[in-house]
C-alpha cells in the first residue's frame, strides 16, 4: 500500500459526509446503502466511524458529476476514468470523492431496478420475466395504455402478478426544487414546448423538465431518473435506442459495434444515424457503486494506490461479487488509523491454502506426528544442532520447551540458511522447514549454536558461495564460518556509514551477494570482499517498490523476497512483483 | 478482372465521444502523464521512444504487468481499462 506524501490523514476518527447529489442511474436509497456499505468496509477494521450529515460542514462531501465538474480534474464521459478522490485535509475537496456520471451506476452485474407503487413494495424488477408467454429482460410499457415502464419482480408475472413500476420521469423527478413530483407535459422553457427531459440550459449533460407545465413562470423543475433501457455516453445519454435504426445506410434493430473499433455496443437514438447523428452506448453490466466506492473512500481517508492487484485500492476496476478487502488494504489503513474493534481483519485470501485443523502445537520433544504432518528425517532438522563446517547447523539444547513461536510478537530477525527458515526473538530461535508442511521446532538458544552472538539479532543470511554465516545486531556483525567465528566488527568496515543504526534484513542476490537493507534504502554487500559495491546505497523504492519500507523482517524465503512488518508479509517475486500479501504467522509459519 | 479486395471494417469518428479514438502512441503518452509515469518536460525533451519505455517500464511494474518497457497489448488493454483517476505517482 501506499500513503499520500506527508501521511496525510483524518485528525479525528469520527468522519462526517454528505450525499451532496443522486445519480440518475440508481434509486437515491441504493445509492445511500451503497456509500453506506462502502464506509464500512473501513470502519470495519479501524476506530473510525462515519456519520451522514444532511447539511453544515462536513469531511467527506460525496457528488456525482460529468465532465469538468468544478475540480479542475475532468472525467472523460463513460468507461476511462470512474472515479477520483481527495485525501484528508483542510483544503476545498479534500476527502471529498466524486463520481463520473457518464457511466453506467450499478452494482456490478447490469441494470438495479426498484419499483414503485404495483403490488410488490418497492421490490426489485427480477430479470428477465415472463409476461403472456413472453420473456422480458427490461422494463416494459407493453400491457399499459399510458406509456408507464413496469417490471414483474418474480421470473414470472403471469404466475405469480406481483409488478412494480419502472423508474422514469412520468413517475417522479429527483434533487431539483419538486420533491419528486412527475414531470409535466409538454412544458415551456424560455418560450420553448418540451415534450420530454431536455439537457437545454445545463452544461453538466443532465437531463430535467418542469414540473409544471410552464417553468419560465413557476421555476420548479427536476432531474429524470434513467430508465433501464436509456442509452449512456455518447451525444444523447438517458434517451433510448429507437429500432431499427439507418447506419451507413444499412438497418440495424439491435444494438452493434459496427463503427466502432473498441467492440463496444451502440446504438442511435433517432430511427436515422446517418442524418441525425444522435447515439449512446447500450446498457452494460455497468460499475459496482460499492466497489468504486469503497476504493475512493480509501483515498479520501488517506491511502495511495496499492500495487497488489487484488486489493481494492488498485487502481483498475475489477468488478468480485464476494467482496473482502484484502490484507494490503488493512494494512494501509491500519498504518494511518491503527485497528478498531470491529470484525477481525483481514479475511483470509482464496489463494491461500487452508490450514489442516487440529495440527498439533509444535515441541520439539515430540516423536509422533499426526499421519498427515511429514516426520523430520534430516540431521539439520533435529532437535539439538550446532553450526558446521559447510554452515549446517548441528547440536543444541532446546530451551522453554512450552515457548511457541506462533505466539511470538514479531522476530527480530528471519532467514532461510539451507532449506530451513530461521526466526530469531530474544536471545531464542526457532526453525522450520522451508519446504512441505513440516513442524516448527524451537525454541532453542541463541548462544548454544553460535556462542558469539547476542540475544537480540536484526539481520541474518547465509551466503551460498563462502557459506558463511552473516548476523548482524545494531551496528556490529558477526562471521561464522564452521565453528570460527569473526566479530563482532562495526557495520563500517563494511563501508556502510556509522549513521546506520542497525540493518533490518537481508535477500542473497546469487551467489556472493548479498543486499543490506535500512529503511529506504539498501546496499550490495560482496560476502567474499565483506565490502558493499561501490555505488550503493540505492533506494529501496526503486526497485522494490510496493512494499513497506519500514519492513521488520526482509528475507528470501522460497526463492522470493518477503518483505514484513507484523502481522502482515509482502511477497515479492525476482522480477519485482509482489504476487501476495500475506501473514508470517499463518501463510508461512503455518500456526493454527 | 482485379481481385476483389476484402473491405475493412469502417471505424467512424462518433460525434460527441470525449476520448476519442486515439492512436495507441497518443493514448499511452496522455495516460503516462495523467497518471504521473511521465512528465510534459520528458515528451518536449525530445527523449523520444528512450523517454517513453521508461515510463512504461515504471508503469508496468506499478501495475503488475509484465515488464517489457514496449507498448505491448496487455500495456495496452491496461491503459484502457476502467479506472480511478486519481494519479498513481505522485499527487
Amino acid at each position: 500500500f501506499q500513503t499520500f506524501q506527508g501521511d496525510l490523514k483524518w485528525d479525528h476518527t469520527d468522519i462526517t459526509y454528505q450525499v451532496l447529489n443522486y445519480s440518475p442511474d440508481l434509486d437515491a436509497s441504493i445509492i445511500e446503502d451503497a456509500f453506506q456499505r462502502a464506509f464500512k468496509v473501513w470502519s470495519d477494521v479501524t476506530p473510525l466511524t462515519f456519520t451522514r450529515k444532511e447539511r453544515g460542514k462536513v469531511d467527506i462531501e460525496i457528488r456525482f458529476g460529468t465532465e469538468e465538474h468544478g475540480d479542475g480534474y475532468p472525467f472523460d464521459g463513460k468507461d476511462g476514468l470512474l472515479a477520483h478522490a481527495f485525501p484528508p485535509g483542510k483544503d476545498r475537496f479534500s476527502g471529498d470523492a466524486h463520481f463520473d456520471d457518464d457511466e453506467s451506476w450499478t452494482l456490478g452485474t447490469g441494470s438495479v431496478v426498484k419499483t414503485y407503487y404495483g403490488n410488490a413494495n418497492g421490490a426489485l424488477c427480477h430479470f428477465p420475466y415472463i409476461f403472456e408467454g413472453k420473456s422480458y429482460s427490461t422494463c416494459t410499457t407493453d400491457g399499459r395504455s399510458d406509456g408507464l415502464p413496469w417490471c414483474a419482480t418474480t421470473a414470472s408475472f403471469d404466475q405469480d402478478k406481483t409488478y412494480g413500476f419502472c423508474p422514469s420521469e412520468l413517475l417522479y423527478t429527483f434533487d431539483g426544487n419538486s420533491d419528486g413530483a412527475k414531470c409535466v407535459f409538454p412544458f415551456v422553457f424560455e418560450g420553448k414546448s418540451y415534450d420530454g427531459c431536455t439537457t437545454e440550459g445545463r452544461t453538466d449533460g443532465y437531463r430535467w423538465c418542469a414540473t409544471t407545465d410552464n417553468f419560465d413562470q413557476d421555476k420548479k423543475y427536476g432531474f429524470c431518473p434513467t430508465r433501464d433501457t436509456a442509452v449512456f455516453g455518447g451525444n444523447s445519454p438517458g434517451e433510448e435506442c429507437v429500432f431499427p435504426f439507418t447506419f451507413l445506410r444499412q438497418t440495424y434493430s439491435a444494438c452493434t459495434s459496427e463503427g466502432r473499433s473498441d467492440g463496444k455496443l451502440w446504438c442511435a437514438t433517432t430511427s436515422d444515424y446517418d442524418t441525425d447523428k444522435k447515439w449512446g452506448f447500450c446498457p452494460d453490466k455497468g460499475y459496482s457503486l460499492f466497489l468504486v466506492a469503497a476504493h475512493e473512500f480509501g483515498h479520501s481517508l488517506g491511502l495511495e494506490h496499492s500495487s497488489i492487484q487484488d486489493a481494492l485500492m488498485y487502481p483498475m476496476y475489477r468488478y468480485v461479487a464476494d467482496f473482502h478487502l484484502h490484507s494490503d488494504d488493512v494494512a494501509g489503513i491500519q498504518f494511518l488509523y491503527g485497528s478498531g474493534t470491529g470484525p477481525s481483519p483481514p479475511t483470509r485470501r482464496p489463494d491461500v491454502p487452508t490450514r489442516r485443523p487440529n495440527v498439533p502445537t509444535q515441541r520439539p520433544d515430540v516423536p509422533t506426528q499426526r499421519p498427515d504432518v511429514p516426520t523430520q528425517t534430516t540431521t539439520e532438522a533435529d532437535d539439538t544442532s550446532t553450526s558446521g563446517e559447510d554452515g549446517s547447523v548441528t547440536e543444541s539444547t532446546p530451551v522453554e520447551p512450552t515457548s511457541d513461536a506462533c505466539k511470538v510478537q514479531g522476530f527480530d530477525a528471519v532467514t532461510q540458511i539451507k532449506k530451513e527458515l530461521y526466526l530469531f526473538k530474544n536471545g531464542q530461535y526457532w526453525k522450520k522447514p522451508a519446504a512441505g508442511m513440516g513442524p516448527i521446532k524451537g525454541p532453542l538458544r541463541i548462544q548454544d549454536t553460535w556462542p558469539a552472538l547476542p540475544d537480540v539479532v536484526d539481520a541474518a543470511f547465509q551466503d551460498k558461495l563462502t557459506k558463511k554465516l552473516f548476523f548482524f545486531s545494531g551496528q556490529r556483525f558477526w562471521v561464522y564460518q564452521g565453528t570460527r567465528v569473526l566479530g563482532p566488527r562495526s557495520i563500517e568496515k563494511l563501508g556502510i556509514s556509522r549513521d546506520v543504526p542497525k540493518i533490518f534484513g537481508v535477500l542473497q542476490k546469487g551467489r556472493g551477494k548479498a543486499l543490506l537493507f535500512h529503511e529506504d534504502k539498501y546496499w550490495r554487500l560482496d560476502a567474499k570482499a565483506e565490502r558493499v559495491d561501490q555505488g550503493y546505497p540505492k533506494r529501496t523504492d526503486d526497485v522494490f517498490s510496493g512494499v513497506p519500507l519500514d519492513s521488520q523482517n526482509i528475507f528470501l524465503y522460497q526463492g522470493k523476497y518477503h518483505f514484513c512488518r507484523n502481522p502482515f508479509c509482502w511477497r515479492m517475486t525476482p522480477q519485482y512483483q509482489v504476487d501476495k500479501v500475506g501473514y508470517l504467522k499463518y501463510d508461512i509459519l503455518e500456526c493454527p | 478482372v482485379p481481385l476483389q479486395q476484402e473491405q475493412a471494417p469502417v471505424v467512424i469518428s462518433f460525434p460527441g465521444e470525449l476520448v476519442s479514438q486515439r492512436s495507441d502512441v497518443e493514448l499511452a503518452t496522455h495516460y503516462l502523464q495523467h497518471f504521473g509515469y511521465l512528465k510534459e518536460s520528458e515528451i518536449s525533451g525530445g527523449g523520444g521512444q528512450v523517454t517513453l519505455a521508461s515510463a512504461l517500464k515504471k508503469m508496468q511494474q506499478r501495475l503488475g504487468l509484465k515488464e517489457t518497457g514496449q507498448l505491448d497489448s496487455p500495456t495496452l488493454d491496461a491503459m484502457r481499462a476502467p479506472r480511478c483517476g486519481v494519479p498513481d505517482v505522485g499527487s
